[in-house]
């Protein structure tokens, strides 16, 4: 409880006027920014917390689940450092809904399996200059993105397990065609 | 050179093949085609001294526009593939859109990316993203309020008072907070865009969305902030921004089941999580 009133209370404070239009100073909205970001940082903490609670006993391996906050800007430190990683996804909505996923990666060919034990069907789409990554935002190397539809069953979660491949594609591992127009 | 076409099950996008520009969404399950093009616009800042009494400059609290200049993309790149297809266009060295289409999915993702804004010509800039469609709109267009009430928007109009426009941009610029859509009742068509912040959007001609995604102003507006909407980020050249929009183009009658259940999945997305493991699948699993 102590955790998520962390994030509580900056929404609380960031529901001021000039928090919720922009109307702010600059250094008040690094305030709010530092202020959300702490918050968000504390119920994360509650979020691994509750995944330590559910991983059965005997996963000593387990070292906690990382939230990768920059995918919007296509940077991830697990995806994009690791030839293979676990992703979860928690689905908040009361019925099953699927989601389109871009992992940003540096390989060129990754089996995802699903949750029915099957494997997913993937496709690398490149990182061009017109979808690099933001230059202010330090640690982004990825050349390319894994994208692929997740299915999450009702206010639940799916595993996906994500390994780089060595091997030659197969049918589930399309690569991009690029052309340029001129 | 030539023309394409984005397709999948409910939806074919046509493209400029000189330029990656749209040029017209057709909804296939009702077989109707609309002419829409879609580019990005800057807005200069109006500068000015409102503390000498001389204009009002555009500020934190003020949009207020000194002309527009839209620029055609210089160049495109086309990125094919199963699942997804993508039409990457560059607008300018610091002004970007994708437009993609996945696979099964009824709506036209576009994603911008913008900055750093360039202000070495000493003129506040505010972008947009437009699409401009062939739909007769009679001066309406439709905003949310919070996801919730959508309210009508009439241009150069106000319900309770006699308005005086004297603005014709920023005075008919409406909060947008998930969504925005048109309506051309005769043809029974909607065309919808979803964004993924609150913004700024309008309709400031017949068949036209725009929706701001990035201001860099020069100027206090004199309300209060004390200082111009500068925010020069950590590098101190400007802020790069990206974001994301849902088009979504379909008949007036199903276009309010698309954009309410859309909205609530994206809205709500689903949150991954990541960890690292060196164990077998097999194993894992």
């Amino acid at each position: 409880t102590l955790n998520i009133q962390v994030l509580r209370e900056a929404m609380g404070v960031v529901q001021h006027h000039d928090g919720v239009s922009g109307t702010e100073k600059q250094e008040v909205a690094y305030d709010y920014a530092m202020r959300l970001a702490n918050g968000r940082t504390a119920c994360q903490k509650v979020m691994n917390d509750a995944f330590a609670k559910l991983i059965q006993k005997g996963s000593e391996g387990f070292m906690g689940v990382a939230f990768c906050d920059l995918l919007n800007i296509s940077a991830c430190e697990v995806t994009q450092n690791n030839k293979q990683f676990v992703m979860v996804v928690y689905n908040p909505v009361g019925h099953t809904v699927s989601r389109w996923l871009r992992l940003p990666v540096i390989g060129e060919a990754y089996t995802v399996m699903g949750p029915d034990n099957s494997p997913v069907q993937t496709q690398i789409v490149p990182v061009t200059k017109r979808t690099m990554q933001i230059p202010e935002r330090n640690g982004a190397i990825a050349t390319n993105e894994l994208v692929f539809k997740v299915s999450i069953p009702a206010l639940g979660f799916s595993t996906y397990f994500i390994k780089m491949s060595n091997s030659k594609p197969t049918k589930e591992m399309q690569q991009s065609r690029m052309e340029k127009i001129q | 050179g030539k023309d394409f076409i984005m397709k999948n099950e409910h939806m074919a996008l046509t493209l400029d093949g000189n330029t990656g520009k749209w040029k017209s969404l057709k909804d296939l399950h009702s077989g109707i085609e609309i002419n829409v093009t879609n580019d990005m616009a800057v807005y200069y800042g109006m500068p000015g001294n409102c503390s000498r009494g001389d204009f009002q400059p555009s500020g934190a609290y003020i949009f207020r526009p000194n002309g527009t200049a839209p620029s055609g993309p210089s160049s495109a790149m086309l990125i094919k593939g199963p699942l997804v297809t993508e039409v990457h266009t560059s607008f300018s060295s610091w002004a970007t859109l994708v437009t993609r289409m996945y696979t099964g999915e009824p709506y036209t993702e576009v994603e911008w990316t913008v900055g750093p804004i360039p202000i070495d010509d000493n003129l506040g800039k505010e972008v947009v993203v437009r699409f401009m469609t062939d739909l007769k709109t009679n001066s309406m267009f439709y905003t949310d309020a919070n996801g919730r009430e959508i309210i009508t928007r009439k241009r150069d109009y106000r319900e309770t008072w006699t308005f005086n426009q004297t603005e014709p941009v920023a005075g008919n610029y409406a909060p947008v907070n998930s969504r925005i859509y048109i309506k051309d009742d005769n043809k029974g068509l909607q065309f919808t865009v979803l964004n993924d912040r609150s913004q700024g959007g309008s309709s400031i001609q017949d068949g036209e969305v725009e929706l701001m995604v990035h201001r860099r102003t020069l100027y206090d507006d004199c309300l209060g902030v004390g200082e111009p909407m500068n925010e020069t980020g950590s590098d101190h050249n400007g802020l790069i921004i990206r974001g994301k929009m849902f088009v979504h183009s379909g008949t007036t009658d199903t276009a309010a089941q698309f954009h309410r259940d859309f909205a609530l999945r994206q809205y709500m997305a689903p949150l991954p999580m990541f960890a690292v493991t060196d164990m077998k699948y097999s194993d894992y699993s």
